[in-house]
């Protein structure tokens, strides 16, 4: 277990969670990904792109081996004429031939296609496993803080020090209850209770402690 | 101040701290759930995995057909070849204007090398490979390669952090299953601490 129990000697919870956040930590570090370095650019496929493709990743093929140019044979009345020269008269087995390979390419086409939205898939699962890992990180840290809190030597968790009625010229809503409350032996705090929620009301305590519990949460994240 | 007498205080302390305890119980609960979601989302990557590695055998075997078609047709090449060349001939400056107006217009640098290493290319290529659509096959070739890389990369971080988490959730932090909320005791210094994250066995040993 990774979390060495110690009887005797006072916890310390920095050595005893320390192990788990390590480990998260490691986890974290390995599914850290760069998603926009040129090996997670979607493939640049002209028959695929509509509209406005990402014109770099055209430059950097221009740039590359000019194949890139070739994608732009639609602007240009001669090559398209290429692409419909038809030689079934001179060779009827060339152009079957030819029919055969356009059907497969457009087949593999659509099944790359098909593949490239899988992989955007598979990348959304590693973005979700990773901010899973960053809210595991921080449930863990409240949790050893909690279990550090719950050492101190104060009677209750939660001491209710004093009850208040809202002073006139207070900012906290009208008919409202003060509540001044020590949580885990913290400097007092004051938390209000709506007047909907009167002090007999076996949700009051409840609200108290919500919102203490809630404010003190806050400052810990600050 | 409202008249609260310290009997009453001192309940509504009790009270209060009953909550706390709870809220503690549901902060370890939390950590639980988390991993939990961690766990199914890992099942849900496994299984597009399996579909991923269902559609690449696809893919690949539409590749092959393409390239064996475009093989056996390149065995055929030579014939309308004087039509094509006629129109390569008036292809070719059309394609290169475009291009460089395009790359001028959007790619901003260095158009003198881009044109020369242009005009190479498509004296260097034949018409035939434009009829047999060969800049598309090379496009998809290219692809597959990329998409390869990519799923490579992303299995080699995946793998590193499923083993890690393997780990760390074999821990009986995870496995141990909490007993319900202990009555809060306050007075009882050894219950102080909360069961869930200190089972009294713990202590006990």
């Amino acid at each position: 277990s990774l979390l060495p129990y110690a009887p005797f000697e006072p916890l310390n919870f920095q050595d005893m969670f320390q192990p788990f956040f390590d480990m998260i930590r490691q986890a974290q570090q390995a599914m850290e990904i760069d998603l926009h370095s040129p090996a997670f650019r979607p493939p640049q496929m002209d028959f695929i792109a509509e509209g406005d493709e990402d014109n770099r990743a055209v430059c950097r093929e221009i740039r590359h081996n000019s194949t890139g140019c070739l994608k732009m044979k639609d602007q240009c009345e001669k090559c398209q004429e290429i692409l419909s020269v038809d030689c079934s008269a001179n060779s009827p087995s060339q152009e079957q031939l030819r029919q055969e390979l356009n059907d497969s390419l457009r087949i593999a086409e659509q099944l790359t296609k098909k593949y490239n939205d899988l992989l955007q898939s598979y990348q959304w699962k590693m973005l979700n496993t990773s901010s899973l890992l960053d809210r595991l990180n921080e449930q863990f840290n409240w949790v050893s803080r909690l279990a550090n809190l719950t050492q101190g030597e104060d009677q209750y968790y939660l001491q209710v020090m004093t009850v208040t009625s809202r002073a006139p010229d207070s900012e906290a809503p009208s008919g409202a209850t003060g509540v001044s409350v020590r949580l885990f032996g913290s400097d007092p705090m004051t938390v209000w209770v709506s007047e909907e929620v009167s002090r007999n009301n076996p949700k009051f305590i409840e609200t108290v402690a919500e919102k203490a519990l809630q404010e003190y949460r806050r400052k810990y994240r600050e | 101040d409202q008249v609260v007498s310290s009997k009453e205080l001192q309940e509504m302390s009790n009270q209060g701290s009953k909550y706390i305890n709870k809220e503690i119980q549901n902060a370890v609960n939390g950590v639980k759930e988390i991993k939990s979601l961690i766990v199914k989302t890992n099942e849900e990557r496994k299984s597009l995995l399996h579909v991923l590695e269902q559609a690449k055998k696809q893919k690949e075997d539409a590749l092959n057909e393409t390239r064996d078609s475009e093989t056996r047709l390149k065995a055929l090449s030579g014939v309308c070849n004087e039509t094509m060349m006629a129109l390569w001939e008036e292809c070719k400056p059309c394609l290169k204007q475009t291009c460089m107006k395009f790359y001028a217009r959007v790619c901003r640098s260095g158009s003198g090398v881009v044109g020369h290493q242009l005009e190479e290319f498509l004296n260097q290529s034949s018409p035939f490979y434009f009829w047999m659509n060969g800049d598309r096959v090379d496009s998809l070739l290219e692809s597959d390669r990329q998409q390869s890389h990519m799923l490579d990369i992303m299995q080699d971080h995946f793998g590193q952090a499923s083993s890690i988490i393997d780990e760390l959730f074999r821990d009986k932090f995870f496995t141990r299953e909490y007993p319900g909320i202990s009555h809060y005791q306050p007075f009882d210094l050894l219950h102080r601490r909360p069961h869930i994250l200190f089972p009294k066995s713990r202590f006990a040993r």
